[in-house]
């Protein structure tokens, strides 16, 4: 299930990708 | 590095804008709740960025959301 990654973990430093469509 | 306001967020792309609120908002989290810090971060920033700039400003409503999350992801880890 798609489900099973949410939700995306935030990490300093590291570029956001974790919702791409807002 | 004083307080974020919506003026600096608005120079920024949407995808900028949210990590500016994140890298504020981690330590913040993590200082509630150290071992979710991520998951929660990423969580909150689903929410409106006028409602995560107040969270910056307002420790109560912070942990308010804070907890809120947690509850979620416990509910959804189920």
């Amino acid at each position: 299930s798609s489900s099973v990654n949410w939700p995306p973990e935030f990490r300093p430093g590291e570029p956001w990708k974790g919702y791409p469509n807002i | 590095q004083g307080p974020l306001t919506a003026t600096m967020l608005s120079s920024a792309s949407p995808e900028e804008q949210k990590e500016m609120l994140g890298e504020r908002l981690f330590p913040l989290v993590r200082s509630i709740q150290p071992t979710k810090a991520s998951k929660i971060t990423g969580m909150l920033l689903e929410l409106d960025n006028s409602e995560l700039l107040h969270m910056l400003e307002s420790p109560e409503s912070l942990r308010s959301m804070v907890d809120e999350a947690i509850g979620v992801l416990q509910a959804h880890q189920a």
